[in-house]
């Protein structure tokens, strides 16, 4: 399993914007990303779960720090034309994300990640995937310290494999 | 925009399991992939957004149609050990990608999806994104439609270009 990881990297210039309480329906979420790209705020996590109310959900998304309080305004202002309940924000998190080819497939990986952040006593706030990465979010001061959990689980193992050898 | 897109995918195969109500405290999410990768049960998407009552959360994932009858049973089963509430299938979903590099610093690629959808009168069940890549769930019964208008959004005006210079 090791080798599948390219690397695990850390960003703690994200702040989490979430939209509350929305129509589950066609055209809320075009409205949401509508009015950020209208004013240039550039997303990088969008995360959509199942509604837990019927008829409405939630979206959540991320924006560089200094876009926070930008983007909260704009969701404050845009509450009304949507029908949503609330926004909430979150400027304490860091997206730990693990990189690798193909890496999805392979089930050990992504409960390895899991287990790392367990094992730490790390809480996991949010996740998001795709083939090549699995991206968490996690309090910002946990940052470091999940980085080197989840580096020890992936890495450490192999390093003593190459100690071994020589 | 529309040079930002490489393509638009869509995979008929995934069904989506969801454990809710776990409590939201470090271990819950390494059990449920841990037990999944136990049983060599390949995941595709992992989407955990923010909990919706103090203390617990969920976490939805997709698995292809054929290992889901076993992953609703092994959540089934984990269950009382992890403390969750109940377990939630829907195996009549499709996921809808576009695929692009350097695509989600663009703030208008996600609204230009997102407005596809719309205009189409598509419900987005659920989002995921990466750098590279903006994922939605989608009605099964949707998939070609949903297909088609982001196609037409993307390419179409790229195509009357290249018509109009002809
Ligand atoms: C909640 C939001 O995603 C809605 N279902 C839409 O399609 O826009
Ligand atoms: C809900 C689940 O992600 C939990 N917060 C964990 O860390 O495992």
């Amino acid at each position: 399993d090791e080798r599948v990881i390219a690397g695990v990297t850390c960003d703690k210039n994200q702040a989490l914007v979430a939209v509350l309480g929305m129509p589950d329906e066609p055209g809320s979420a075009a409205k949401v990303f509508t009015r950020l790209s209208t004013k240039g705020i550039s997303v990088d996590m969008i995360i959509q779960s199942m509604g837990k109310e019927p008829h409405t959900n939630d979206i959540a998304f991320t924006v560089n720090t200094w876009d926070l309080q930008n983007a909260q305004g704009l969701m404050d202002r845009l509450l009304g034309d949507l029908g949503a309940r609330s926004v909430e924000i979150d400027d304490k998190i860091a997206k730990i994300s693990i990189v690798g080819v193909g890496m999805i497939d392979r089930p050990g990986i992504a409960s390895g990640m899991f287990e790392a952040l367990a094992e730490a006593q790390i809480n996991i706030k949010m996740i998001s995937t795709s083939e090549i990465k699995i991206s968490v979010l996690v309090e910002k001061s946990n940052a470091d310290k999940a980085v080197q959990a989840i580096h020890a689980k992936f890495f450490v193992a192999e390093q003593s494999l190459v100690d071994s050898k020589s």
